[in-house]
């Protein structure tokens, strides 16, 4: 078994846990925040057996969207240039899904 | 050192996490979601050192209980039957755990 | 690469994010509370390539310091002394950071 730690953004987490459910499989959401954007995002633990791990990564790809998103950067902390900083906004691109594949010593149920 | 991701029911997290820290064992309480139920749960992360384990596991088995749960299930979303569904609750036995044992390689404390 | 599971404290969080970032470090923060104390602290998910993993420890080292925090325990759970308890506040010194380096057998973006 493995555990897919999947961070993916707000608007796709609910669309995605249905249509893990849909398929059998579970999952369990945390709540998250993003270190760069500082936006409220999700993180999902799936626990899956291996054989099985082609199938879940396809749809987290078809449910999990890339967005654009416009950022207006904060004026760097501390600097002096405080009052003549006029912040641009600039866009990121936030990617639909990082997903980390950890491998599971052993899997335990009560 | 192992990293036990558990997945407990809210009820037993509080007896839960006090017997680990009577016996001696460390734990952090993330709050977390249901993929199927929707419904608040809590995933406690628990630093073991190997030969602990199976002290950990009897105290997580003795305190975390099954329990059954009255589900009334939605609508499927975007049927056409919304109007004439009438549903019925059913009961879904919910783990008292869930337990990912994972490898650390690594331990290091500021 | 490799997953740290960080396990920090609030008053240091911010700073250890904003320095991560201007170092190029990516991480997702979760609000997490600790098991002995059961006071709010804050977890990281900082996936980093292997030969990094130094540089994003020094990060840690030189933001994260460890705090006195002056706790008052509870009288013992069910004992029958609790009107004659009276508790003398106890000093626990909270380090700075816990951390936990997990291998990531594979790393996808979508
Ligand atoms: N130092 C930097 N300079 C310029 N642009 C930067 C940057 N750090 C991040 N970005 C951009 O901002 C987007 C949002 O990052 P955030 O950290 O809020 O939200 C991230 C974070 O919560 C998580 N994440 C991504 N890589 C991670 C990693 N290596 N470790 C832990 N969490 C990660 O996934 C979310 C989406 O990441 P994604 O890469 O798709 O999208 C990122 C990336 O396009
Ligand atoms: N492989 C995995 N990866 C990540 N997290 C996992 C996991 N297996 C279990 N969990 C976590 O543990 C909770 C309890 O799971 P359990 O299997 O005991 O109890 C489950 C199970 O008896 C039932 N259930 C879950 N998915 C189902 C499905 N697709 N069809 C029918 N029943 C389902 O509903 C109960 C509550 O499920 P819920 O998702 O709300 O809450 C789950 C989920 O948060
Ligand atoms: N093996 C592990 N697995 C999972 N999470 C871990 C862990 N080791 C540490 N942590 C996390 O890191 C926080 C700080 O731990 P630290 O050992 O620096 O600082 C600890 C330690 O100095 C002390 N402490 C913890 N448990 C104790 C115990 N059973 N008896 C006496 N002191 C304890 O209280 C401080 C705060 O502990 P708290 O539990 O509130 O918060 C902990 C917990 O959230």
């Amino acid at each position: 078994m493995k555990l897919l730690i999947a961070v993916v953004q707000d608007k796709d987490s609910i669309r995605l846990i249905e249509s893990l459910v849909d398929n059998g499989y579970r999952s369990t959401k945390l709540a998250s925040t993003g270190g760069f954007l500082k936006a409220g995002n999700t993180t999902l633990l799936i626990g899956v057996e291996d054989e099985e791990i082609p199938k879940v990564m396809d749809i987290i790809k078809e449910i999990c969207q890339a967005r654009e998103q416009l950022v207006t950067p904060m004026a760097p902390v501390g600097s002096n240039a405080v009052e003549s900083y006029v912040p641009y906004p600039i866009e990121v691109l936030v990617g639909g899904a990082t997903i980390f594949v950890v491998d599971v010593e052993k899997f335990v149920r009560f």
